[in-house]
């Protein structure tokens, strides 16, 4: 009676694609430059490599437009280059480490959203720095998740040049979407001080951000599970892959921050046998292993090197540049974590200078998650529920009638949005707390500078 | 260099669950109860069965919570059960017809986060009213999205009972989550003024909803897509499944409302020819079929046929019995569509009565997807944005002084729904004006009402 289907998940993000940003072709117009820019300083800056990252749109005329994305990143391997672009849930970021990429599937979602809409293939052009290039041109088989390779070429790379191209035409519409579009570039700029970031849009407009600095800040490192993330599927696939023939050993190996002494203490406390071999962990066991896990604060918390946060000097070189402030404050607090997941706040508040005076409701604020722009759905996020909680009058700032701005950087392994869309940030208690305190940091110091500047002031007017 | 993996649907929404509506134990007490009466309703809905449901949740200690929901509705068939509550992206509402399930994914979720949390396997006992009825024990392979059958029991069934019972354990927090979770049954109840819904919870509070009514609204049924609704995934598929080999032929056999004539008229205007066997188009033709098809302006409306709106007499009856009002004004639009698939508002304007006076920042509405109650985002939600927009004054109606309840539901063969949690409905501008229509419908109706009841007033005082 009931007719009874699986589908792929190709298949269910190409129903849903509403659900990924793709809910129309303005949304889309975005959602798609977003995604390929976010792929190419990804593949920058994970190998320390000053991103030069240009885009290209060009319209085509009947709404068709045409994105090229080209960058000097790490390249895609030859052998992986048809499932990176044209298998959704593939990719190279399903790994403990901070990246702007999380899902493996944003870049596909674009590729398809073209393939629907103009019948258009996409072309990607990458090597890895070695003597080959390679050039793919690919389709995705939506109801079974899986490439479809139309042409492939290898070619000489005797300049040995690294990086990718990715070239495809869609639906869009870049006159109602041009002001997000242009406000991502400038506000991804602003994070990235190091970076070369050009658009070229389709009306022929040069929007060009050129580095300032060649420092950059050091990359994230994979790191393992922390315990205080773990659940019990973690904890049966680390069983199921480990070679470790003793419960300390199996903590130790597969455990962030976990040494033997530590893993020693902690299967006393639950009750563990030290030498019993994990895969003889019946049940009950593993739920008491996890549950315990959970709550021993023998545990060392979980550093930062798995993250990259942007620095203090290097975020207010970014804001000088882009608002020529009067005065900057940042600070950048020190790693915290929400269920076992590091994540470190950075934030700043910029006063004068190119800032406008902004009526209350309408207040520059700027939300980044690592290092990508958060352009919509401000009142629901996390960082604007922090601003309206924060007494600024404590701090002498009036809202209404100062030239203010405010920068909120969250960076975590696993950011917690609360949409396939990156749109905008959940209300984690932990995340919350870390905001208001930087934001409070930063407002006490613009405070004191206020106040030393009048206090100037009354002392030039005697 | 990088690490590339795939992972399955399940490992997908296992890793991002709070993207499905499972951020912490309080959102997924109320989600997992959500997700399982919703299937129950479904399954009795579908076949003009007057639902039965019965849900316990039962307080284990140490924060976990064990779930049964009981249906009287049709029952999983006995080779289905083990994918249908334990492969992610599977299920029977694939289909074009208006039902609250339509990702084939909320129930597994349910089941996962309990095995996840609580290390609990689900049971399942089911059967379609035949000779015998079926047991499940169940778990879910994340890693390959498939369902791992831990028990199976065939036994007789003498009563040809038919239904379904779905019980499992997880870690919850019922204290935090009540007011939703009886808010979620109450609203449920409002509308489906012909169902028994029946909730017993932890301290043994029993929440009892009786039918008041025999009458049912007539389900929906599957129809095949609208032109409008097309694009080039879809049109590939026909072609690669359709046994007819002409244009004609081909347009008639796979589209909602179109006959042979409209097919011959369009394919004219598309210059397509009548009589191509349509595996001879090629892709330009395909491009220009799918484009003019969008266009074409001869083309039927998309009908109602498959939706199920609850109809202004039941609706009636529901709010009355909540709210007791002292008035009530109820409207059903007529069937509209956006991109394709057609949707239906139907609103109501309660006076009086039970209804207390509210704060206008805390205005009573309530928000109905295809039945469901919505109870998260309200500000967020494109029926809150047409509130704000509309000018009450007209209607005499203060919001801030009056006792007012404003209802609307959307009954749609594809709900917007932003979020794959199902809390609230992007702002298409078809439904937005629909539902515009339908409120200023309904406060002229009240307006009117009041105006009379006045006007009885100043008789009588003379
Ligand atoms: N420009 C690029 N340079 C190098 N590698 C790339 C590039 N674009 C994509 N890739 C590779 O392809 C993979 C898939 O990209 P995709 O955007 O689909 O998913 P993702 O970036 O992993 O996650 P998300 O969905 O969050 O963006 C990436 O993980 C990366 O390994
Ligand atoms: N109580 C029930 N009675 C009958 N069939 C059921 C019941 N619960 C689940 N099913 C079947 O199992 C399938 C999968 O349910 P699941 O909740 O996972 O997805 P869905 O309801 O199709 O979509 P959604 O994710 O939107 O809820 C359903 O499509 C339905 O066919
Ligand atoms: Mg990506
Ligand atoms: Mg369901």
């Amino acid at each position: 009676r009931e007719k009874f289907q699986s589908i792929s998940a190709a298949d269910f993000f190409y129903r849903n694609r509403e659900i990924a940003g793709f809910d129309n072709p303005v949304r889309a117009t975005y959602t798609i430059i977003r995604e390929l820019v976010e792929n190419a300083l990804d593949a920058c800056e994970q190998y320390s490599i000053p991103p030069d990252v240009r885009t290209k749109l060009i319209d085509e005329g009947n709404s068709i437009y045409r994105i090229r994305v080209e960058d000097n990143g790490i390249g895609v391997p030859y052998d992986q280059v048809p499932y990176a672009f044209g298998q959704i849930l593939f990719g190279s970021k399903y790994t403990l480490r901070q990246s702007r990429g999380i899902f493996g599937l944003g870049g596909k979602m674009a590729v398809l959203y073209g393939q629907i809409t103009a019948h258009s293939s996409v072309k990607v052009l990458s090597s890895t720095g070695g003597f080959e290039k390679y050039f793919y041109e690919l389709n995705i088989n939506v109801q079974e998740n899986k490439p479809i390779i139309r042409r492939k070429e290898v070619t000489p790379n005797p300049g040995r040049w690294r990086g990718t191209i990715i070239e495809f035409s869609f639906e869009g519409d870049y006159i109602r979407a041009k002001p997000k579009v242009v406000e991502y570039f400038r506000q991804t700029s602003i994070l990235l001080p190091y970076a070369n970031i050009l658009f070229i849009d389709p009306d022929g407009t040069l929007y060009r951000f050129d580095k300032i600095t060649d420092e950059m800040p050091k990359p994230a490192e994979t790191v393992k599970p922390h315990p205080y993330g773990v659940d019990l599927e973690i904890v049966h696939r680390m069983i199921n892959a480990t070679r470790s023939s003793t419960m300390v050993d199996f903590l130790v190996n597969n455990f962030h921050r976990v040494g033997a002494a530590t893993a020693m203490n902690f299967l006393k406390e639950a009750k563990i046998s030290q030498n019993a071999n994990p895969r003889t962990l019946d049940s009950k066991d593993l739920l008491r292993l996890v549950n315990k896990m959970k709550e021993y604060d023998g545990f060392q918390p979980p550093d930062a090197q798995c993250l990259s946060p942007i620095g203090e000097e290097l975020l207010k070189k970014g804001i000088i540049r882009e608002f020529r402030p009067e005065y900057v404050a940042v600070t950048q607090r020190g790693a915290s974590a929400y269920a076992g997941y590091p994540f470190i706040v950075e934030a700043a508040i910029a006063y004068g200078g190119d800032i406008p005076i902004t009526p209350q409701d309408e207040m520059l604020v700027f939300r980044f998650a690592n290092k990508i722009p958060l352009l919509y759905d401000l009142h629901s996020d996390v960082t604007m529920k922090v601003i309206k909680k924060i007494n600024w009058q404590r701090y002498r700032l009036d809202l209404s009638s100062m030239p203010l701005a405010f920068f909120v950087h969250i960076c975590a392994t696993k950011v917690p949005y609360k949409t396939v869309g990156k749109e905008y940030i959940a209300d984690r208690p932990e995340v919350e707390y870390e905001i208001e305190w930087a934001l409070k940091t930063c407002a006490r110091d613009v405070r004191n500078h206020l106040a030393k500047k009048e206090k100037a002031d009354i002392v030039q007017r005697r």
